[in-house]
């Protein structure tokens, strides 16, 4: 079932972005994030992973996916502080 | 900490409930309220007063989605709270998400936990990169038994505040100012006086640690002065009141037992995977707790003590003796429960009450019959 999985790969990409956005200061630039041109977005998901020990890979992979999803603080853990 | 390090630039500090969630009765918001300032209270000189009307330092708040701050909340799960650094007009304040759960338990969203977390931000706390702190940003199942700070949490409030000034609180209990029902703390004795006694004394780096409820003095021997500390200051999940500690130098590892537990710590950190229980040692199950322990490390064995009898414990073979021997056997002109126990240049030196005998495990005899407070400057 492509289409499915299609769905659920655009959803992560989806729940991802939002999290850069909140939490790690990622400014998405209006166009839709094409997954692998986004260079910033795999340097903010780096940042990311580094952050929480995750294994750095910039990569959209299961454990990032899974923590994304977790209950959190809503304060940023990368702040433009002001 | 923040960028600029933030903080409150006074120690009493005012805290304002606007609201409470109907997820819990107002009781039990106040109490986890209050819990959560005093897991911060319990480890700097600040502290904190409750008011019921107008401005306050830090004004707490159920929200839910937009709440006027620009940052909204998203619902269930997702963001649940969230505060702001030291400041003016909202800057302390804490906003807790009402699409959440909040529960005074393990399930939902333990409103104490998070609400201890958020108040790290309050106070100037930056979020934490180590998985076992409570300023983690990742909401983790919420523990009752364990105390929420971790050593990070501590060393973070501690450089903005410093350490408390209340030498009787071990950083578990609380410091309330309005709490006049607070039990009073035991005073701490004096380590000049006669009626000195120890739960566990041990070798530690080149240091020896003496421990009484729920502090320790540390003591190098060629210093004059001993410096007292809060066990909780340094190892924040260990129990107060230890039984027994001993020290195995070429490991760099000191291994702190109480009742059936034991944990090991390097510095001020305590291993993963402990406690551990005592039979996982070898003892049989009906040793629930040990009395004192001494590591010899001439011989590679820890002995155990446990009322007028010890077991041995061979480091390299790692086995247990089988059948305990009376002290005064194997210790002459030892007899009776032991207290604490250390080695020190070769000799052996044991607590008994208010008694400590030096012991020559060359020549089999005591050496010296020595007051318990031989090691401090009296």
């Amino acid at each position: 079932f492509p289409s499915v999985k299609r769905q659920k790969k655009e959803e992560g990409v989806q729940l991802i972005q939002k999290y850069l956005e909140n939490y790690y200061g990622f400014k998405k630039d209006g166009e839709p994030v094409i997954w692998k041109s986004n260079s910033l977005m795999t340097k903010k998901i780096k940042e990311m992973q580094e952050f929480f020990g995750l294994e750095v890979t910039g990569k959209m992979d299961s454990g990032t996916l899974q923590l994304v999803q977790k209950r959190r603080c809503g304060f940023p853990d990368i702040a433009g502080f002001s | 900490t923040f960028a600029g390090e933030p903080k409150w630039a006074k120690q009493v500090l005012t805290y304002r409930i606007l609201n409470y969630t109907p997820d819990l009765r107002p009781t039990d918001v106040n109490a986890a309220i209050k819990k959560a300032l005093n897991v911060w209270s319990s480890v700097t000189p600040l502290k904190f007063i409750k008011k019921d009307s107008g401005d306050a330092d830090i004004m707490i708040s159920f929200v839910a989605r937009g709440h006027n701050d620009f940052i909204p909340f998203d619902g269930p799960g997702g963001s649940i709270a969230h505060a702001y650094a030291p400041g003016k007009d909202f800057g302390g304040d804490a906003h807790f998400d009402e699409d959440e759960t909040w529960t005074k338990s393990t399930e939902g969203t333990n409103l104490f936990y998070v609400a201890a977390h958020e108040f790290g931000h309050s106070l100037g706390l930056f979020h934490s990169k180590d998985p076992n702190a409570l300023m983690y940003p990742v909401y983790r199942k919420f523990d009752p038994s364990v105390f929420p700070l971790h050593q990070d949490d501590i060393n973070g409030i501690q450089h903005l505040y410093g350490p408390s000034s209340n030498t009787h609180n071990n950083g578990r209990e609380t410091t309330e100012i309005k709490d006049t029902t607070e039990a009073k703390e035991p005073e701490l004795p004096n380590t000049c006086s006669p009626d000195l006694t120890f739960d566990a004394v041990t070798s530690f780096r080149g240091e020896i640690m003496f421990f009484k409820d729920k502090h320790f003095w540390r003591k190098h021997p060629a210093v004059g002065t001993a410096e007292l500390n809060l066990i909780a200051s340094f190892w924040p999940r260990l129990p107060p009141g230890v039984d027994a500690a001993h020290e195995i130098p070429k490991e760099d590892e000191t291994v702190i037992y109480k009742g059936n537990e034991f944990w090991i710590v390097r510095g001020d950190a305590i291993l993963p995977g402990y406690p551990q229980k005592i039979y996982t040692l070898g003892f049989s199950k009906d040793v629930t707790k040990i009395d004192a322990a001494l590591y010899n490390g001439n011989e590679g064995k820890i002995y155990y003590f446990i009322g007028d009898k010890f077991w041995s414990y061979d480091k390299r073979s790692q086995t247990m003796d089988r059948k305990p021997v009376f002290v005064r056997d194997a210790f002459p002109g030892i007899n009776g429960k032991i207290d604490a126990a250390f080695q020190h240049e070769n000799l052996f030196y044991f607590f008994l009450g208010r008694k400590q005998f030096e012991f020559d495990p060359d020549k089999k005899r005591v050496t010296r019959l020595l007051k318990t407070n031989f090691w401090f400057p009296c």
